[in-house]
Parts: C-alpha cells; sequence; structure tokens
C-alpha cells in the first residue's frame, strides 16, 4: 500500500499546509493510517499541530540526510492513525547539501519507500516554489493535489507548475499523476470566485475535484490551538468540506 | 535620491505583489518618480499591470546578469512618473547563476545605484521565500516593508525573517532599517484579524504602519484587468488605503 500524494503549487498562501493537515488528518479519522511529512522549512504543518521541534530534536531534515532513522523522528500529536514527520527551519540547508549527493532526486523517495510500508497514505506538504524540496516531492509521489486559491494570481503560474510535473514525468517519475485540482477560499459572494472557479473547470475537467473548499475562518482559526479543523470545530463548513475531499479520494482510489 | 524599498516575507500569499504595485502606482499618483522592479520569477507584479514578456523580450534577468542596460528593459505601463522593471519565469535561472559570481549578492544594489538616479522611490517586489533573490534585493535596500496577513501562520515566521534581516545588517548593508510593517487583508468582522493585528502591535509598536490594508475583493480583481486598484475603482475602500499608505510614506521621509 503507502500511496504519497504531494501538495504542490509554487503560488504563495493557496491553502498548501491547510490541505495538507486537515486532509491527512480527515484521512487518520477515517480509520486509514496516515503520515503526514512537512516538506517545508517553514514547518507550518508541525506548528499547526501544536508540533515546535528545538534545534536538537530530529526532523524530517535529518531523515533525508540518512543521519536518524524515519521512526525516530515521526511524532503523533493526534490519534493513533495519524504520524506526523514534522519540519524545522534547518531543512533550508538540504537545498544546497542534497544537490551535492548522487541521486538527490530520490531521496526522499527511498526515504519513503521504506517507510511507508507502515501506512496507507502518505501526504506531503511543500514550500511555496518550485526548488530542490518540491522537486524531491514530484519524484517521491504517486499523485499530486494543486490547491487552487479562486482568484487571478493564481492562474498565471499554472501553466509553469504543469511544464514541471510534466518534465518531471518525462526524466524522473514515470508514473506521476494529477490525483486532483482543488479550489481553495471559494466564496459564493464574490464574482471573481466563480470566474476563476468556471476557467479552471474548463480548463481541466474532470480533473477538479467535486469538493469545494469554501472561505471558513475556523480552518485559520485551527491552527493557532494547534488542531485539525476536525478537533477544532466538526461542525464547520471547513470540517464538512475537508472530510468530503477524504471521502472524494477514499472512493476515487479504493474503487479501482 | 533614489530611496529603495523592499516588500519582504517569506510567508506565501500575505500581500507582497498587491502592496508592491498599488503603493508604487499610488506614490507615482503622487507625482513622485518610481521605478517597480518585480524580482520574483513568477513576474505577478508585471502581469498584475498587463505586461506579460515572450522569451525573446529582455526583463530584470538580463540586467542582472548584465546581458541589457537597464534602460532597454523599462516598461511604462500606466502614466509618465511610473517605471516598471519587468519579470519573467527565466529569472529562476539567476538563483543559480548568481552565487557563481564574485560579490553576488550585491548584485543589484550595484544595479539600482546607476539606474536610481532617475527615480525618487525604488519599490522591489520579491518571491516568497528567503533565497538568493530576496538576499539581493535586502542587500539592495535602504529600507523594508514587511506585509503581513492577519492570520495564525503569518506570525511563525517572523522570528526567521527578523534574524535574517540582523544577519545582512551586520554583513552586507548596515544601512538597512524597517520602513513599516503592514496588516494586510484585515478583516473587521473576525476575532482573529484583532488578535493577530494586537499581538502585532505589542511586539513591533510604532514600526506598525498606521495605515490597515482591509480585505476588499476589488484589490483581487484589478489584476485580472491589468491595472493598479487607483486605476481600477478609485473609489473602492482598497484604493483609498493604499492612497493612504503612500501619504504615510511620504510623510515620514519628507519630513525628516
Ligand atoms: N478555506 C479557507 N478559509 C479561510 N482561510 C483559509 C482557508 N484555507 C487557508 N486559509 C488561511 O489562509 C492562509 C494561507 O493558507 P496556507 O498557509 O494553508 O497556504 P499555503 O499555500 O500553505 O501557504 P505557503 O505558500 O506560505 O506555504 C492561512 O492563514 C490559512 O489559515
Ligand atoms: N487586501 C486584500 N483584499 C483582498 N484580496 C487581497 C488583498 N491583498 C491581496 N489580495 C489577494 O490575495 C492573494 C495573495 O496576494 P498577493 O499575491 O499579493 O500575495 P504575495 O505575498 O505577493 O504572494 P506570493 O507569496 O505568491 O508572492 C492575491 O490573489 C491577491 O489578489
Ligand atoms: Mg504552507
Ligand atoms: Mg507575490
Amino acid at each position: 500500500m503507502g500511496k504519497t500524494i504531494s501538495i504542490v503549487n509554487q503560488k504563495g498562501g493557496v491553502g498548501k499546509t491547510t490541505t495538507a493537515v486537515n486532509l491527512s488528518a480527515s484521512l487518520a479519522a477515517a480509520e486509514r493510517r496516515v503520515l503526514l511529512v512537512d516538506f517545508d522549512p517553514q514547518a507550518n504543518s508541525s506548528s499547526g499541530l501544536g508540533v515546535r521541534l528545538t534545534r536538537d530534536e530530529p526532523c524530517i531534515y535529518e531523515a533525508l540526510l540518512g543521519i536518524e532513522p524515519m521512526e525516530k523522528i515521526i511524532k503523533k500529536p493526534l490519534f493513533d492513525t495519524f504520524s506526523l514527520a514534522p519540519s524545522h527551519i534547518r531543512l533550508v540547508g538540504a537545498e544546497q547539501e542534497l544537490t551535492s549527493l548522487p541521486n538527490w532526486e530520490h531521496r526522499l523517495k527511498e526515504l519513503l519507500t521504506t517507510a511507508s510500508k507502515d501506512y496507507e497514505l502518505v501526504i506531503v506538504d511543500t514550500p511555496p516554489s518550485l526548488g530542490v524540496l518540491t522537486l524531491n516531492s514530484l519524484v517521491a509521489a504517486e499523485s499530486i493535489i494543486i490547491p487552487i486559491q479562486c482568484e487571478y494570481y493564481a492562474l498565471e503560474g499554472l501553466g509553469q507548475l504543469l511544464g514541471t510535473i510534466r518534465r518531471i514525468q518525462k526524466r524522473l517519475n514515470p508514473r506521476l499523476r494529477i490525483e486532483g485540482i482543488l479550489l481553495t477560499m471559494f466564496d459564493k459572494r464574490l464574482n471573481l470566485s466563480w470566474q476563476v472557479a468556471e476557467e479552471i473547470r474548463d480548463y481541466f475537467r474532470d480533473a477538479v475535484f467535486e469538493t469545494i473548499i469554501y472561505r471558513n475562518v475556523r480552518l485559520s482559526e485551527a491552527p493557532s490551538f494547534g488542531k485539525p479543523v476536525i478537533l477544532y470545530d466538526i461542525h464547520s463548513r471547513g470540517a464538512q468540506n475537508y472530510i468530503a475531499l477524504a471521502e472524494e479520494i477514499i472512493e476515487r482510489n479504493e474503487k479501482s
């Protein structure tokens, strides 16, 4: 088992971390054994779950460079089916250090191949760039989720992202597929949201998830309590949206 | 003359580009000769002003590497007092190429020293990272504006940003100051906005601008028309906010 899904979009602030945290928590709540890998030096997925490492505690950086085994860095901040491989700002160093290693593009893939036997789903949060860390996550993944904020600038970078995906598929990871395009921070009251959503559906057709994530303040409050939204306010629209997304992904994957 | 102000925050989607475009346009409308430098390979400042370069048109990338003189890349998409040094995705290449040049950290500073004689203010938009391009802009700047979205994750990265600024002040640019902290996407209806704003004011005190940028859909619609908000909808709250910010910055700088 152990399907790896990376959450990718080089545009900043589109809901990558919010999706990584809340989707992985919702999948774990649906009794799937899930590993969330925080692959962003900003470590927002980690802090959003109340996990803040000191300089001495090992994180994904040490596992990636082979300094510590994966088991030593894993945290369990929620319930039994949910594991986190936390990040720390020192992961910034990996951007330089990785490229001097042979086969550097496959580092995360190799790390997850051994680790992922224990998990049914591995979700990877990435930084807002198409640099070394994001490329590593595209090589490691079977599929990607592209969160897109329903705003103008969100459309601008898509061409570049798709070009990068095609290059990775050709050279480094032929199995890489798009799990889905996720519309985020949708606001029904704004024409802009409807216009951008229509353009995205015209372009990506069935690749767009049926589930839409609406703008909902509970989603931006939850991280300050160190909890995913399903534990912060299960009745909120944000929690219902991510539960529906988890169900849609489970259905798509367990049907085939 | 020619004060250079960089807009910096490695957190994604906090309003760097929206501030760069609308502040520089408001300053130019107040009869200051302004140059906006788009120093992000995503080129959102450029496309937000309707400027989309082809592969053959020179941009800030060629000027930075000394291939073309600055005059050759300058565009004038609005009115006479407003100039743009546009970007293109190929600027990504500069992240690698720059570091092989001697004194690479000073490249943008050297470029702007000769160019900035013609301008009273130079505003630099940066990508969501603390990499080579952002570091170059911190060395080139006299001061920086830090846009902060009034949300939880926005507070997380501040310590790292301040640490980077202190390191640059010590080693590469002792004159670097904080022009101000700008609260963006403030929503009066949300407790979260008020809570985060209070924490930011407690921490940064007078360094926080009096002007607050409220969440306003006109700001996110304007780029799809290739216009700054003052030309798209001058009566909107977004336009009024950025005009007030321009006045506050002019007052602070021309008083002393
Ligand atoms: N559906 C939503 N409704 C309301 N707020 C949201 C929603 N999704 C995300 N947010 C908030 O918007 C901000 C940006 O989201 P997030 O940090 O998840 O984006 P990101 O793509 O991970 O950003 P970065 O590019 O910096 O990694 C955060 O403050 C988050 O709490
Ligand atoms: N005050 C505001 N009210 C409403 N929408 C806003 C406001 N400021 C910015 N936006 C919208 O929020 C999104 C993020 O803003 P913007 O792109 O300027 O941030 P950024 O920090 O430059 O992002 P990146 O990190 O990707 O460079 C954009 O779609 C923009 O139109
Ligand atoms: Mg994130
Ligand atoms: Mg930007």
